[in-house]
């Protein structure tokens, strides 16, 4: 349902977000 | 009273994969309802209500590293409860019920940890605490 988060790992950090952790 | 949401901003365009997601564009404010430790955030943007990845999502006031632990380099131990195989050079692959050890606990859901020698990315939502202590 809508009340729990999806059963898959969420993606890994677009290239964008890396970036600006770096 | 009422309830002040946190407002993230997208950092890029991002296509759910599931029912209940979410798809938002780079540069879309959601609002975060709910933080779940997996790193799927149940936000609101505009009329729409769904789960967006955390990793996708920038606070507005820039990075907010009050929210973040800081890493445990002597690590906390966790058990597998579900096989992962890395897909990147920098996740670990590793399968059900090994013993390891979580180094550092990142908001987006994926927590680098450590098994002997090797250390890398592991999805948290496939990890169990065990409760002990590592000796040291």
């Amino acid at each position: 349902s809508i009340k729990h988060p999806p059963q898959n790992p969420p993606p890994r950090p677009p290239a964008e977000m890396r970036r600006k952790r770096a | 009273g009422p309830i002040m949401l946190d407002s993230y901003r997208v950092v890029s365009d991002y296509s759910k994969s599931s029912k209940y997601e979410l798809n938002l564009k780079a540069g879309d404010l959601v609002d975060i309802v709910e933080k779940s430790p997996n790193g799927w955030w149940f936000c609101q943007f505009e009329t729409h209500r769904g789960w967006a990845p955390a990793s996708y999502l920038e606070p507005l006031d820039g990075p907010d590293e009050r929210e973040e632990p800081e890493p445990d380099y002597a690590g906390e131990l966790y058990k597998t409860i579900k096989a992962y195989k890395a897909v990147e050079e920098d996740e670990l692959s590793l399968e059900f019920g090994e013993i390891i050890e979580v180094i550092h606990k990142l908001l987006d859901g994926w927590w680098v940890v450590r098994k002997g020698e090797e250390t890398g990315y592991y999805p948290s939502m496939f990890l169990c605490r065990t409760g002990e202590k590592k000796e040291v």
